[in-house]
């Protein structure tokens, strides 16, 4: 474990913790897309298949856990307690057309043919187009309530820190892996336009709204 | 030795 991880692996947690406490707090879900939630639900189920059989520490299992404990907490209130409030107008990014690919990308490009590693493999990949819908939710709306924004920023900010995790095991362990550190890339790329307008506009106490 | 390590990642 070094710094960069820890701290990653707190700004993801602070980023899903976030989104839950806004939609409970403000009993809506206004803003959020349930598809990309779904695929973040996904994402931990298919790579934490081993949490029962592959035991690394305390700390990795718990917070396994929390991950797909609050995954699933978030899309129930999306889809069940608050769908009244789920905008699926404005949620309107095809999943298949991310799932489809990167599974297929998974059975193509992986470490070892199995469906264990395939499954992590599809994860790590489908995780790096996850934000797709919201991204592509807000540029339709055109603007994100506040605390959306600071939800995006820790989520984006989780594996940018990641990629300096990848680094820094790089030349202290040399270990690296390619396919985490090409999808986490790709990943990072894809909040690059958000980070901007989030530094340009959420820090100086502006609403974040894209050019019209 | 790389396989082992990944999996102690999130």
């Amino acid at each position: 474990m070094n710094i960069f991880r820890l701290v990653g692996d707190l700004s993801h947690l602070l980023a899903i913790l976030l989104l839950l406490w806004k939609i409970w707090k403000t009993r809506s879900c206004a803003g959020v897309s349930g598809k990309s939630q779904i695929m973040f639900g996904l994402v931990y189920i298919t790579r934490y298949l081993d949490l029962f059989t592959n035991f690394i520490s305390i700390y990795n299992t718990t917070m396994k856990a929390i991950f797909i404990a609050v995954a699933i907490a978030t899309i129930y209130l999306i889809y069940f307690k608050f769908k009244a409030t789920y905008d699926s107008n404005h949620d309107t990014f095809r999943m298949e057309f991310l799932i489809v690919p990167v599974g297929g990308l998974a059975f193509l490009v992986n470490h070892d043919f199995t469906a264990l590693e395939i499954l992590w493999t599809f994860s790590i990949y489908l995780e790096s187009v996850a934000i797709l819908p919201q991204l592509f939710m807000i540029s339709k709306t055109g603007e994100a309530e506040t605390i959306t924004s600071h939800y995006l920023f820790a989520l984006g900010s989780y594996r940018a820190l990641y990629i300096v995790n990848w680094v820094y095991r790089y030349y202290f362990e040399g270990f690296f892996d390619l396919i985490a550190i090409v999808a986490g890339c790709v990943q990072t790329i894809l909040y690059c336009d958000f980070f901007y307008l989030y530094v340009t506009k959420v820090m100086h106490g502006k609403k974040l709204s894209l050019p019209a | 030795e790389i396989q082992q390590k990944k999996k102690d990642e999130l």
